[in-house]
């Protein structure tokens, strides 16, 4: 039965979808079937896999809607054991047509449930909000990955996100487990760096990541080639950090 | 009467809080009468200018639901010229609370039009989404001020954010103008930073402003110390840069 994690933080920008694409492509190389669903209408995920998207006709949102097979719509990418239910805009309207639909928190956990033994690991990046499509993810998946900028902004949302998966396990998703914190875009030269890791390990104990994802340019390039770190330059500082934190995971350290 | 700036941009983490709370800053010093109006649950902003909320009693969440007057919600900050109209969590139930009610578009921008008389400036920072809470800021404002951070996925969704504003233009709000895009965070040394800022300026020409934000480690912290970086580290590039951009809007070449 597939593992199934979400990456999920409302604060913006603190790394979700470099995570959520650097995780799953670790994963496959590891040769684990992995699939990787995009939440986000943002979409990021499906161009950092080199997914085009003008040649994508149905997503992840005609999935949700019951208006297609999650089957139909997942596709492959240049990893081989690497698959992905890509999203598009389309999703954004999917909160205000899910809202008085029934069970519209479950709707995903079905389609996973669906897929669940097709993979060994489902890999889920959420948009930057605690709305609908957040709660989906969160309600179908076994464990949370919390990628954690260093910043304060992002410290201050913390407590907010953690009050959300608490809910959301006492109401929908008893199984839910916080899997790990994971310190992104980290620079030991900077002293809130310093601080906010500090303060994070003496609160979370062993469920924070001992791999730390550093600050490195070559991440943000990969996406521009529609790439995985590890395909990209696979000696990066930031591709190596990814294969850390998969190699974590695979131990069974975190969730 | 009152400009009033929508600082928009669904891509998470691009620096619309930062520049929300320091472009807001910087006009409140030129002692232009200043108001910002934090629309994002998430309540940086208000935490940026040393708004301690657990003092905060009522937000944006109960205007715009039309229990309290926003004069009575309103609150000082350190800095004399400038006031701001609270946020926190009660505003993620917005959304769905607004959904079947008269006009939910238009609730801040007739909220705005009874307070455009007491301000010169009126500064409205937007969470990372194209949701109601987005629409209604931009359906408010007279200019959108897009922050835009110089990496290829905040590149991606730029079209989406502008097809959104047009479509805001068209249906609801037709004095709305993009006021224009400021690169934030950037960094010379970085390919990418200067390959998008010539791509930017060529597209969009004059609507760039000058003032380009760099990559300034006392802009992230100052809001630890519930400062704007003009009052945090008045010498430093991040503040220096937020007083260009003031300086860009006082001389009318945006908007
Ligand atoms: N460790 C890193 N080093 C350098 N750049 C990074 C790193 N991680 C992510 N980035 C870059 O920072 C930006 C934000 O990261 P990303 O888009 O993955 O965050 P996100 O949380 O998914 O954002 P959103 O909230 O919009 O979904 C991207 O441009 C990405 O390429
Ligand atoms: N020019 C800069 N230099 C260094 N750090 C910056 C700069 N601008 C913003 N930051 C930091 O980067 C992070 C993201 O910025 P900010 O929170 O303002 O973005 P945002 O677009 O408002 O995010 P969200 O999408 O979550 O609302 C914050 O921690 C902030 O302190
Ligand atoms: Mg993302
Ligand atoms: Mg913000």
């Amino acid at each position: 039965m597939a593992r199934i994690i979400a990456i999920a933080n409302q604060k913006g920008g603190v790394g979700k979808t470099t995570t959520a694409v650097n995780l799953a492509a670790s994963l496959a190389v590891a040769e684990k079937r992995t699939l990787l669903i995009d939440m986000d209408p943002q979409a990021n995920a499906c161009s950092g896999l080199g997914i085009d998207k003008t040649s994508i006709i149905s997503t992840v949102y005609n999935v949700l809607l019951g208006e297609e097979k999650a089957s139909e719509v997942i596709c492959a990418t240049d990893i081989e054991w690497l698959s992905v239910l890509p999203s598009n805009t389309d999703l954004i309207g999917a909160e205000i047509e899910l809202i008085d639909k029934e069970g519209r928190e479950q709707r995903l956990r079905r389609i996973v449930e669906g897929l669940a033994s097709s993979y060994e690991y489902i890999i889920i990046d959420c948009p930057p909000s605690l709305s609908l499509l957040t709660v989906n993810a969160l309600a179908a998946a076994d464990q949370v990955l919390v990628p954690l900028q260093c910043e304060f902004y992002a410290m201050e949302g913390l407590g907010q996100l953690m009050q959300t998966i608490r809910l959301v396990q006492q109401e929908i998703n008893p199984r839910l487990k916080i899997g790990g914190i994971l310190l992104t875009m980290f620079d030991g030269r900077n002293n809130i760096c310093n601080q906010v890791s500090e303060e994070i390990r003496t609160h979370f104990g062993d469920k924070v990541f001992t791999t730390v994802v550093p600050r490195n340019v070559r991440l943000s390039e990969a996406p521009s080639y529609g790439q995985p770190a590890l395909l990209y330059d696979i000696g990066s500082r930031g591709a190596q950090a990814y294969l850390g934190v998969a190699q974590e995971i695979l131990e069974g350290q975190h969730g």
